[in-house]
């Protein structure tokens, strides 16, 4: 699968573009947190599409957002 | 008390439209 570039996301219609997004960070939440992936997405698709990009192609700056999303989502459960 | 459904989520394949109100 090509890496989801910049370009490649301006050129989809916005609402799309986080689907996108949603899509190619699924399978690397899902094997941070398997449990929690379908709403740390949800929760990360808020943030800036170029903040995602990073993201995508950064693990720590990945593994950091999912820790910090992590920490809201079980504070709101508790 | 029961769970809470917040934030829904997001699942691949399934059209996303954000977290406005469901």
């Amino acid at each position: 699968q090509e890496p989801l570039t910049a370009s490649i996301l301006a050129s989809a219609p916005c609402e799309e573009q986080k689907q996108m997004l949603g899509e190619r960070l699924f399978p690397l939440i899902q094997a941070i947190h398997p449990e929690l992936a379908g709403k740390i997405i949800s929760t990360v698709l808020e943030i800036d599409n170029s903040e995602l990009l990073h993201m995508l192609q950064s693990p720590e700056s990945l593994h950091s957002k999912v820790d910090e999303v992590v920490a809201v989502l079980q504070d709101h459960k508790a | 008390g029961s769970s809470i459904n917040w934030p829904p989520e997001f699942h691949p394949g399934v059209p996303w439209k954000g977290l406005q109100n469901i």
